[in-house]
This record gives structure tokens, sequence and C-alpha cells, in this order.
């Protein structure tokens, strides 16, 4: 995260290759559950043994002994609606939740943020000198009117994108924070609203960011949850 | 430090099983069955229960008369690698396979018989000179040979080739699955799922595509060549010398405007990250150093600054000239599409779907909605009597927002889309919904005190 802050986000998780390095990020939306975006993954049936989330930490890399990190192998991963980008993590077991390892909520389906929404976006990736490179950062956004954001965008978004504010200062996700969440406060609950995707500059000045809107997949979401 | 596993080639889950065995177990740890096994000449095998901690000690392998392999997930069945491996070690005075014709094709005379060849080497346990299996009893440097049951031709080599040459390596070796098990100054290899003398990540059940069987030589990290861990606590790896094949094996057809799977396929030209840092030229060394040479990686292709992927990582990816940035994905390359063409459409979200299209969008046949697997249909006809839920057509019958669906008959995928797509021109109106009353429960809430607290 550029420009942010060292913070807390008890439902972003870091998401580990079999060298236990951290490659992307993700959210835990139950307890056995975690989504994340499809860039990050060979494919839709990839053989994911040996990788795993890590929850409860606020070190990119932990001592070994750290209480409150937990480390569960992922079991399976669930495309979504291939528009989508979204993946679904099915970990081997559920996560224990404490006040370090919370569940983000699900936006009702079809929900649209209201303008100005205080958000959050949150991550493990590069800082690129704006903070401290082993710990999780959390950084400050407001959503964008659609209409807005196509404009600022010449065009160049999807009715299933979700914009936040243009800043004059650099702020924004960046390498290895992608597949985490934008998460958006309302009635004092914090939402996975959108999804951070690749293929965006790191926090680029006076330009909006867009993340994939969540709430048109919360159907998916639910149904795979159900029937997996 | 050496594991007296080394000797032993180890196949999971598996029993031997043989009429003439009697199940005689006793419990002992794993390592100490070895042992037992390796002091006593006539033992060539041995079952090993987790369960039970129960160590049979077997006088056949897999490939004695009247023996057979069968799956139990409490055993392990671990082999002596001379009756296994097809390849000999030094002279090959060790070799106990089961090879029995010359290089020339002459079949071998058995060893109990004097005829057509009258001969001195009288069988025994230590020499292993049974049946007409090639053998080396009298350390030829020319390897394994027999007694031909050709009466012009005595003895002849068989031709058994070294290990290290029975089987080369393409590019870096990271699909060899041959069974050199020393290092190239000689050192023996430590077993791949032993921690010691050496800890290490690369865990057998974690990279399930590598084949890191028993101590043999693997290249599952890319390097330059095949190496081992070894039994030295001197030396923690080393590489292994194998033969390079001829031709570079089988090239994989190349990408260039997206990439499949982990795109180590992909040869386009992208050349910054997935946020715009610039990638550092491959044989170049600053700003970061590394040992990914072009010319050590023939056929990874790290030409110029293009992103690329030659050690399997999640996607192509390069060493940016940031300084403080080292690596970074370039995850803005497509993907290439892996849905298959659809071959009809649906309006609205396709609950009026009555067409036959049966695959989803992976190409994976649909299962029937009336059968009880691979899955176990929580939607079924007589939930949904108006629905036609008929055959395994995909059908919409939860009104799903994504379109048709069906059940798989891939276990691994529960449920998927169908390869339909909306009928062209069929806009759908715009579904965004700002409802007044939500209500969360139990999510979304966090102490907001937990990281002050630690910060002070």
């Amino acid at each position: 995260i550029i420009g942010g802050h060292i913070g807390n986000s008890p439902w972003t998780v870091s998401i580990r290759n079999r060298k236990g390095i951290h490659f992307c990020g993700g959210s835990l939306v139950k307890e056995q559950w975690v989504i994340s975006t499809r860039q990050c993954f060979s494919s839709c049936d990839a053989d994911l043994s040996g990788y795993e989330v890590w929850l409860g930490t606020l070190f990119k890399n932990p001592g070994p002994n750290d209480p409150d990190k937990q480390a569960i192998p992922i079991l399976k991963i669930v495309c979504g609606p291939s528009e989508s980008l979204l993946v679904m993590l099915k970990l081997e077991r559920p996560a224990v939740l404490n006040p370090r390892v919370e569940l983000i909520c699900l936006p009702p389906e079809q929900y649209i943020v209201p303008e100005n929404t205080k958000c959050e976006i949150a991550g493990w990736g590069e800082t690129r000198g704006t903070g401290n490179e082993n710990m999780l950062h959390v950084a400050e956004l407001h959503v964008m009117n659609n209409q807005e954001c196509k404009v600022a965008l010449r065009g160049r978004m999807k009715e299933s994108d979700l914009c936040t504010q243009p800043l004059q200062i650099g702020v924004g996700a960046c390498e290895g924070d992608f597949g985490g969440p934008l998460a958006c406060l309302t009635h004092d609950c914090w939402v996975l609203e959108g999804v951070i995707t690749p293929s965006r500059v790191c926090a680029r000045k006076d330009k909006p960011a867009l993340f994939t809107r969540v709430s048109l997949y919360v159907d998916w979401i639910n149904k795979v949850m159900k029937l997996s | 430090q050496r594991s007296p596993l080394n000797d032993f080639q180890r196949l999971k889950a598996t029993e031997l099983v043989s009429v003439s065995l009697q199940k005689e177990e006793k419990s002992v740890g794993v390592e100490e069955c070895a042992r037992q096994c390796t002091t006593i000449l006539h033992c060539r095998a041995f079952n090993y229960n987790w369960q039970s901690h129960g160590c049979q000690l077997l006088r056949l392998t897999q490939h004695s008369p009247q023996t057979q392999l069968q799956r139990n997930v409490h055993y392990d069945l671990y082999q002596k690698k001379a009756y296994m491996r097809n390849c000999i070690v030094g002279d090959g005075s060790s070799y106990r396979g089961t090879q029995s014709v010359t290089e020339d094709r002459k079949t071998c005379q058995h060893w109990h018989l004097k005829v057509p060849h009258d001969h001195r080497h009288s069988p025994s346990a230590r020499n292993g000179l049974e049946e007409n299996y090639c053998r080396n009893p009298d350390n030829d440097q020319g390897g394994p040979w027999c007694y031909t049951v050709d009466p012009k031709i005595r003895y002849r080599s068989c031709g058994i080739k070294k290990c290290e040459d029975a089987e080369c390596m393409s590019c870096n070796g990271e699909d060899y699955q041959g069974f050199v098990d020393h290092t190239e100054s000689g050192k023996e290899c430590q077993c791949w799922d032993l921690q010691f003398p050496h800890k290490h990540p690369y865990q057998p059940n974690k990279y399930p595509d590598k084949d890191l069987r028993d101590n043999y030589c693997r290249n599952p990290d890319s390097s330059e060549r095949p190496w081992c861990y070894t039994t030295d606590p001197a030396t923690q790896r080393e590489y292994c010398h194998i033969q390079k094949c001829t031709e570079n094996g089988l090239r994989l057809a190349t990408t260039t405007g997206c990439f499949r799977l982990k795109g180590e396929d992909y040869r386009g030209k992208a050349n910054t990250t997935s946020t715009g840092a610039p990638c550092q030229r491959w044989d170049s060394q600053t700003p970061h150093q590394h040992s990914f040479l072009p010319e050590k990686y023939e056929c990874k292709d790290l030409k110029e600054n293009y992103c690329r992927n030659p050690d399997g990582s999640e996607a192509p990816w390069c060493f940016t000239t940031l300084r403080n940035l080292r690596m970074a994905f370039c995850f803005q390359i497509k993907r290439c599409a892996d849905d298959v063409e659809v071959e009809d459409c649906y309006y609205g979200n396709g609950e009026e779907y009555q067409g036959t299209v049966s695959k989803t969008r992976k190409g994976i046949t649909c299962q029937k909605w009336s059968e009880q697997s691979p899955d176990k249909p929580q939607i079924f006809p007589t939930i949904f009597p108006t629905v036609r839920l008929e055959k395994n057509y995909c059908r919409n019958p939860d009104n799903d927002s994504h379109g048709p669906w069906c059940y798989t008959m891939d276990p691994r995928t529960q449920f998927d889309y169908c390869a339909i797509k909306p009928c062209a021109g069929d806009k759908k109106p715009s579904i965004l919904l700002n409802p007044d009353n939500i209500v969360f429960e139990h999510c979304g809430r966090r102490d907001e005190r937990l990281y002050n607290r630690r910060s002070r």
C-alpha cells in the first residue's frame, strides 16, 4: 500500500506460495472461505497443495513463534463468473476468530455503495518507501460515483467496476496487494465492497482507482459456500 | 547423519502382499525397520504400517513371482534400491534388477545351470546370482553381464546404463525423474521427506508435481541443474551430474499476447510489472544481482527485459529497475481465455433456457440433474417441478444472475456456469439497487484500540 499507515485489518489475509512467500492478498468472508482475484492463480483447478493463507498477524514475515499467526492450507479454488475475475479459496480448516482474525461482511446483492462512503484498502504489498515493508498497511479512500468515474477514465470502466476518488497525493494499492479488500464502512460494519485487481498503476495521482464490485457477485459467493 | 532409508525406494500408501507371506509385524520405528532390513541379507523390502508402527520384513519385492501391490493408506512399502533400479551405480556389482537379456538381445543362461556354458559362479544370497538376471559377480568394468543360451556365445555384457547416463535431462532438468542419488562431488543425497541433517522447505507432499521421491536428484526450484540436500552436515546442497539430452526436449508451445497457467510459455514483450515498474534486463546484474543468466536458462527465453517465468512462480515476472523493489509480477498481461467456445445464447438470466447445451464454460460435461454423483445435488427436479431439469442440460432453476449452470462430472468442480452467452441485443437492465435497511450480523467489526495499544 502506498501512502498508507500501519494498521489493523483482521479480515485481510496473506496468500503464500510453497516457499512461504507472500504473493497476493485476500479477504476472509467465512471461517473457511477467502475471496481473492483470478490473476493471482494459475488456473481454476490449480493444484494448490502447499499453498497457505496466513491470518492474524500484522507482520509480513512474522517470527516462527508468533502466537497470533494462523497458517491454514488452501484446499481448493473456485473461479467466479468469467468477467468477475474473482476466486474463492476454501481453507483446509476453519480459521479461529479472535480480535485479530475477523470476518468481513458481504454487501447485499446488487448494492451500490453511496458516493463518499469511507473505505479502506489493506495489504502487505509494496510501500515504495512510504512505510515499513514488513507491516500490514492500510489506506483510506472514498467511493466515487460511477458516472463521474466513467468520465474521468474516458469510458475505460465497466458496470462491474467500483471507483474510489482520486487524491492529489499518491495513495493506493501496489505490487503484492492484489486480491485484497476494499472495505467500506456501512452502519458501523466493514463491508467487502471491492477487490483489488491487478493491472493498475500504483497510487496514480489525480486518477480514480478501480476495483471489482463485489455486490454483483454475492449470489455466486453464497452459492459456492452453500454447495461446496 | 545418513538415514538407513536412503537404501530404499518408498511406495506410498501401498502394501506388498503375497500368498506365501505371513503377516508378522514387529512394532519399531521406520528407521529401525530399515536398519534391520539392511543388515539381513535375505531382506529385500519391508511393509511399514504407520498406524501401528508395524514393521514386516520381506524376502520379496514387487518383481518377485506371485506378489501383488495393494493400495492401503496405512502402509508404505520400502524396497531396496538395488532391486528396483534399472540402471547401475559404479560397476553395477550391486545391481539386483531383473534384466535377463544381453545388449545384443541374447537371452541369459540361468546361473544355476552349467549348460550350454560351464562356469564357476555358484548362486548365493550374497552374490545375488538368481534366475538368469544380469549380474556382475566379478566386478567387471563393463558392468553386469551373463552367460548366454547361445552355445556359440559364452557371455556378453548386458549394456545396462549408469544411472547418470540412463536418463538425460532437457533444459534445466526440472522434469528429470531419473535415479541419480549422489552429487557431482560424490556425496550421498538426503531423502526429500526427511528434515535431517538439513531442514528444508521441499516436503514432497507440498510439491506433488516435482516428483520428490526418496533421495534422488531433482530440480524443484528451477536451479541450473538437478540437485539435492546432502547427508553431509557440512554441505547443505550440491548439484548432481546428469547427462544433458542432445535435443532440448519438447518445447512448450509459446504464447505472446496472453499467458496460460503460470505463464512459463509466455514469450511476449511486456516489460513492466503490473503497476508500471520497468523491468531489469536479464543479462544485467544491476540494480539487482541474480542467478537467472540467459545463457544458463536456454529454454526460458530470458531476452531483453521481458516478463518471463523461469522458476515456476505464480505468473510471468521480472527483476525491476527500482532499487527497493527486487522482483514483481506482470499480472497486467492478460490470461488467454480458457473458456470453450459457446454454442448457444440465453435471454435475461437464462431462467427460461430450454436448450441442450450440457457442458460448462471450461468444457466439463454436466452431471445429470437426477444423478447423485459425483455431486449430491441440493437442487433437483422434485424441488423445482416447474423448471424442466432434463438430462444433464444447462438450466437456471435458482435464477442465478450469472446464467444457466449445472453440476459437473468433475468431482473438484461442484457446479459451474455453462458454455452459453447472453443473446446479442439482450441488454440487461441496470440492476444496481440501493436498499434502505441493511443489517449485518457477526462480521465487519474490529477492535479499533487493538493496533493503537500495540503501537504504544
